[in-house]
């Protein structure tokens, strides 16, 4: 059975889907198989790896709705050892569909805890606390928590807790978050410091002692369909990538 | 009667916030008297705007489901002639509400299209495009796109507006795109300058010709409750609000 990692947080644009491709990436890098699960219809994290909408035949969405198996929906990268369920705009219609559905929290629990070839399963989540990010916080192990240094990134964090709290409660008393990674780092504007200094304050260890610098080349990487560590794997960006992945091995290990 | 304006962009953290508050503000300063809705339970633009969650009495959650007067729940904030009404985190149970609501799509227009003693009525909306923002795209005039110069961001263009289009064809004929806010425009790097020559190509006179630089003013004006135009207005980001004001009037007075 893999170990299955969400990566979530509501609020807007604060390195999701650049964690969660990036971080893949680097654990392929260090021998890990790993399946890559787009839940955001806006598809960023298949583009990002290098899949065109056009070309893909099934999606997340099939997964979700007629039971298609995940193994045959799975598409190569070209990173070795990475594969990606990708996903399509059929997925905007997800949340909606989802409400009056039997079983509607545990539908990708049901497609993902069975016997797969990977070692680890990564869901990069859309920016909101709806049903399909509530699907993958019933169906995985653990959670990695982007944050942006700044101040309105802030703000949504309790909420996020207790949504968290709110599932151990009720559909999976495993859950946890394995860890928060801060990103954008500035080291010029004190904003940063300031922001990072008050997460290390209310969440203590669970903050990765690695933290993602602000990089262009993060953001220029998936122009070419490559995650930055295949793009530009001396950037700092990338750097930073591959030290959280060793950061998130040893706390497996540790688990 | 106000005009109705929408911030809106699917895709997560592009600005949508910084503009409304911003926006807003510039038009107060020129004479014009305005209501900001927050329309996105993380609450961003309330908090910008001084309003603590801790002391609402009523929200946006209760102008759509308990038909809550727009006048008695709107609160003044420290900007002159700019009141808002505030999110809570009641809105975030809202998308699943509105899915068996009566009218589910009208709410928000019920409430608004009436006469208001404002000029202007101007929409947070959250990272989606889901029945909250479904809701604003119907009760309004016209959307104002921030769109921030990366990548991923241009990745959602192309659904945003098939969405624009399909809410035209069956709730809104009159909804049209006010214009596209380039943010976060960095011409220290040739991404901003690739995405913005793109942009232009595709949507030509609809951008405005302001684009907001990216300034570290702009996310440190949150943290004091104020917008950057009264934190810092000589600031490069509280400056170009201040243009992309003046572009939006003169637009309307075109219109
Ligand atoms: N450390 C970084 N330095 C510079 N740019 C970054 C960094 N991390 C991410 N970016 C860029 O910032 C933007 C937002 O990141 P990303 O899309 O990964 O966030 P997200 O949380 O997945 O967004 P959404 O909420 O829309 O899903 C993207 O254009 C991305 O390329
Ligand atoms: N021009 C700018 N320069 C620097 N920082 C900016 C600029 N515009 C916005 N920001 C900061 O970037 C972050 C994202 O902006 P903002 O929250 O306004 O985006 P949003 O689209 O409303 O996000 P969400 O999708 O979560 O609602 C915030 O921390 C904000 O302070
Ligand atoms: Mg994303
Ligand atoms: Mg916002």
């Amino acid at each position: 059975h893999p170990r299955l990692l969400a990566v979530a947080n509501q609020k807007g644009g604060v390195g999701k889907t650049t964690t969660a491709v990036n971080l893949a990436t680097a654990l392929c890098a260090v021998g890990q198989k790993v399946l890559l699960v787009d839940l955001d219809s806006q598809g960023n994290a298949s583009t990002g790896l290098g899949v065109r909408r056009s070309e893909i035949q099934k999606s997340t969405y099939d997964v979700l709705f007629d039971e298609a198996n995940v193994e045959d929906v799975a598409v190569k990268t070209k990173v070795p050892r990475l594969s990606v369920v990708p996903s399509s705009l059929h997925l905007a219609g997800a949340e909606i569909e989802l409400v009056t559905a039997d079983d509607r929290e545990y539908k990708l629990k049901k497609a993902l805890r069975k016997p797969l070839p990977y070692d680890y399963v990564i869901i990069d989540c859309p920016p909101s606390l709806s049903l399909l990010t509530l699907n993958a916080f019933v169906a995985v192990d653990s959670i990695v928590v982007p944050l942006q240094c700044e101040f309105y990134a802030l703000e949504g964090l309790s909420h996020l807790v207790k949504t968290i709290e709110r599932v151990q409660r009720s559909f999976n008393p495993d859950l946890d978050i394995h860890g928060v990674v801060l990103t954008m780092y500035d080291q010029r504007n004190n904003l940063s410091g300031a922001v990072a200094a008050d997460v290390r304050k209310h969440f203590g260890d669970k903050v990765y002692k690695t933290v993602i610098p602000r990089n262009v080349r993060l953001s220029e990487a998936p122009s070419y369909g490559l995650p930055a560590i295949v793009y530009d794997m001396k950037c700092p960006g990338a750097q930073a990538y591959i030290h959280l992945a060793g950061e998130v091995i040893r706390r497996e290990r540790d688990i």
